[in-house]
């Protein structure tokens, strides 16, 4: 199947989001 | 006012749930009993919420670890997942914990959480911080030292991923070899 992959640039965003 | 807007927020979901474990060494106690699971996730904004709520790594006392492992494998040799593969490890000099352990952990757990190693991310089963006086140690385990693809194909990636340039190597050691062998004479299967 499909592998669910985030690159860092995405995985950072969300850290940065409220 | 023209009321508010309610956005529902969905969280976005991992390949795989993780579950990060805590060793805190109490000499008084078995290796396992000082081991202790901490929380599993499976999203990335539950991943945050942890992330932000522990000690970074490089606050830890030294003895401790934390380990990051797909749900279901214990962070142990023994494990049935883990007890044929072996790890890449990364050492640290002492002074790199105050410049680079906790970049290079983070780094770590984005590589794992976000299944950075592709079609080769069935072969990882999870990281183990190690926290020591003499030298901090970062290591990604997989689960088949024979699978000579995967292995190295993870190596470049995570090399790759904590920027370390083509000077520095790192080694990868198969668990029967660390197991058998005081561990400044294991032997690397692979370098990149």
């Amino acid at each position: 199947g499909t592998r669910i992959i985030y690159d860092r640039k995405f995985l950072m965003e969300c850290r940065n989001s409220p | 006012a023209k009321g508010l807007v309610f956005e529902m927020v969905e969280k976005h979901p991992l390949q795989n749930r993780w579950a990060l474990w805590f060793f805190k060494n109490d000499k008084s106690k078995t290796w396992q009993a000082n081991l202790h699971l901490i929380t599993k996730f499976d999203t990335v904004e539950d991943f945050w919420g942890l992330y932000h709520h522990i000690q970074p790594a490089s606050k830890l006392t030294p003895g401790c670890d934390y380990s990051l492992f797909k749900d279901g494998i214990e962070p142990m040799w023994e494990d049935d997942q883990n007890k044929r593969g072996g790890r890449w490890l990364v050492t640290l000099a002492k002074q790199q914990r105050h410049t680079d352990l906790d970049h290079f952990w983070l780094e770590t757990l984005l590589c794992l959480i976000g299944e950075s190693f592709e079609r080769f991310g069935g072969d990882i089963c999870g990281a183990v911080l190690n926290v020591r006086a003499k030298g901090d140690k970062i290591a990604v385990w997989t689960c088949e030292a024979d699978n000579r693809d995967g292995v190295t194909h993870i190596g470049r990636v995570y090399k790759e991923r904590l920027g370390l340039t083509q000077k520095v190597t790192i080694g990868y050691q198969a668990h029967t070899d660390t197991a058998s062998k005081s561990h400044n004479l294991t032997k690397n299967k692979f370098v990149v």
